[in-house]
């Protein structure tokens, strides 16, 4: 059965959603049946898979909102080889209407519950909050993986999300864990991102991965042609880099 | 009395806080009395403008929720010459909490017509959504400035914010008016961000400012000194870009 990982960061555009498909290609790379669900009412994940979200008329807030529906024909199959779960900006009403649920917290734990035999990984797009949608997916995941620019502004935000973390090991999944915290869009031309790269593993030992994904253009162009960067050129360092970074992944099946 | 400016962006990481503060300091530059209002519950402003947040016992939560709070004593003075309403962490319970409200739309409006007579802009920094508090925003604010990166996918969800504006505009605040779209981050030497900063220009005719914020570490590091980068760095290019964009704003007034 699958392991669940939610991409987490309450900072915006820190890399989430880069993060969450390309790790999912990369991963199918090594021969896993990957689900990423789009968490995001921006869906940006769907575009960047190139699923067309003006056109969908049920997504994942369906699932959400009506425990009776089946989220097996919600999903679709892409051209890089995983599967996703899509979102559209009706996922926007779901923070609102979650609010007076019961049990609002558990909700997606049940859908994602529903997939696990189907998949060896499930990897979850959060958006840039930690309101309900955010709490729904630590409640329904074994681990969290938090990509991080390694800039002053990012990091401010970083005790706060392990503050939640603990929060919600308590009250809602006792078994949620932290897989790493993962430094994206890293210039390591700048005395800036190597200082707070170096600050970064000294506050948090062993929870940084020895994996850096850097800064590049190729991979702000290869959501545009609806591509992974693996799909989009195949050969980048970042490429290899969201391989290493699978192969650590997978290893904690 | 003041004019209103709300700094508008779901999209995470696009430059909101960074412009709200830049902006602010330098419209104080030209000699006007500053109010920015952090309704971000991750802080960045505040923390930019050097204001401790760890310390605070209340911020613009206490003004949002109990109406009889007197906004002025939460005001600070800080030494890049702006005055902050600064928000902290307790400000994300405040979404779910306004859910419940009469006219929870218009709370933070009654809180900025308090302050108006005593400033000559207030820019307000908005949170990555366009839940409760970005809308109480568009409904205090006389105008919208929208920051966006010269990126796939921050541009998509443009639509989706103007398609929003308009909504409010009919609903909320019939006067709120576009001051204009802020291509942010801009690194010319990519075709990536010249392609999309040309087709903005295409699609947006009119709406998109002739300045532009260049990409700049420089920017980067100044809030870990709690400066603007126009105190950090008073001679770069960034400091006279976000001048000439207070030049047009305050010909807005
Ligand atoms: N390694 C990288 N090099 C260059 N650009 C990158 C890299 N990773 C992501 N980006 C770009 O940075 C921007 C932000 O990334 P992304 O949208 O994945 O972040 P996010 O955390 O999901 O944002 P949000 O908070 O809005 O959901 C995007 O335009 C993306 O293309
Ligand atoms: N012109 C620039 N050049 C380089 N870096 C910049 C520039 N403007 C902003 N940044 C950096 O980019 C990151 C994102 O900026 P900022 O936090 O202001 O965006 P935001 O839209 O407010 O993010 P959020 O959606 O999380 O509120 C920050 O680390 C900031 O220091
Ligand atoms: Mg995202
Ligand atoms: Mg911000």
């Amino acid at each position: 059965a699958a392991l669940v990982t939610a991409v987490v960061n309450q900072k915006g555009g820190v890399g989430k959603t880069t993060t969450t498909f390309n790790l999912g290609v990369a991963l199918q790379r090594l021969g896993r049946r990957i689900l990423l669900i789009d968490l995001d009412p921006q869906a940006s994940l769907s575009a960047s898979a190139g699923i067309p979200v003006a056109q969908l008329t049920a997504s994942v807030y369906q699932a959400l909102l009506d425990e009776a529906t089946d989220p097996l024909p919600l999903i679709h199959g892409t051209t890089s080889g995983v599967d996703v779960l899509p979102a559209t900006i009706d996922l926007a009403a779901a923070e609102v209407e979650l609010v007076n649920m019961t049990l609002r917290e558990l909700v997606l734990r049940d859908v994602v519950d529903k997939l696990r035999p189907r998949y060896d990984h499930i990897l979850i797009d959060c958006p840039p909050s930690l309101g309900l949608l955010t709490v729904n997916a630590l409640a329904a995941a074994d681990q969290v993986l938090i990509p991080l620019q390694c800039e002053y502004l990012a990091t401010r935000g970083l005790t706060l999300l392990l503050r939640t973390l603990t929060k919600v090991q308590g009250r809602l999944n006792r078994n949620l864990r932290i897989a790493g915290i993962l430094p994206t869009m890293f210039d390591g031309r700048t005395t800036h991102a190597n200082e707070i790269l170096a600050e970064l593993r000294a506050n948090f030992p062993g929870q940084v991965f020895d994996v850096v994904i850097k800064e590049s253009v190729r991979v702000k162009e290869s959501p545009a042609a609806g591509l992974s960067i693996l799909d989009y050129d195949g050969n980048h360092d970042v490429a290899r880099a969201y391989i290493q970074l699978a192969t650590e992944v997978d290893h904690g099946r």
